[in-house]
């Protein structure tokens, strides 16, 4: 554990808390994209299958079970509990797009060809792109809630966190994961005109709101 | 290269 990660993973669990307080606190998801969210919860549960197979640390298990939680009391939220707040309309974003094609490079291009470490591996490929319904619902209607803005920020940067961890293991242990650095690459890079967006606008105060 | 080490990270 290094600073970068750490602040990767407190940055994600901070990303994931906004975006549950502006639900519960709105009693509304509008602006939500719920196919992200859909796809946050098949990225947890394929990565995190290795919660009963192996024990790596208390902190580990934890995050995990922390993560897979709360993106099922997300989805219940938006889809059950505040079901006539979702954007159904602007959320049109078609998943099976992002999911097979990620399924399908997993199968492809993996450190070995095992169940658990193909899923492991289409959980990493799949998280790069899962923001895209989120970010397409943000284009669509033009603009974001300042804390939807903030949610977005921490969640982009908990990704390019893991960057930096991965640069620091690199010259640090000699460690370094190709699957892994390259679709977190891909997965920052998704972000960065949100980044520009976000400091340019929201943190002067303003909406966040797209040019016409 | 996904050792046990890598799976550390979440």
């Amino acid at each position: 554990m290094n600073i970068f990660r750490l602040a990767g993973d407190l940055s994600h669990l901070l990303a994931i808390i906004l975006l549950l307080i502006k639900i519960w606190k709105t009693r509304s998801c509008a602006g939500i994209s719920g196919k992200s969210q859909i796809l946050f919860a098949v990225v947890y549960v394929s990565r995190y299958l290795d919660l009963v197979t192996t024990f790596i640390s208390l902190y580990n298990t934890l995050m995990k079970l922390v993560f897979i939680t709360s993106s099922f009391a997300t989805l219940y939220l938006m889809y059950v509990k505040f079901k006539a707040t979702y954007d159904h309309n602007h959320d049109s974003f078609r998943i099976e797009f992002l999911l097979l094609p990620c399924f399908v490079l997993a199968l492809l291009i993996n450190a070995s060809f095992t169940p658990l470490e193909v899923l492991w591996t289409f959980s990493i490929y799949l998280e790069a792109v899962a923001i895209l319904p989120q970010l397409f619902l943000v284009s669509k209607t033009g603009e974001a809630e300042s804390i939807t803005s903030h949610y977005l920020f921490a969640l982009g940067s908990y990704r390019a966190l893991y960057l930096l961890n991965w640069i620091y293991r690199y010259y640090a242990e000699g460690h370094y994961d190709l699957i892994a650095i390259f679709a977190g690459a891909i997965q920052t890079i998704l972000y960065c005109d949100f980044f520009y967006l976000y400091i340019t606008k929201v943190l002067k105060g303003k909406k966040l709101q797209l040019p016409a | 290269a996904n050792s046990d080490e890598s799976k550390d990270e979440l």
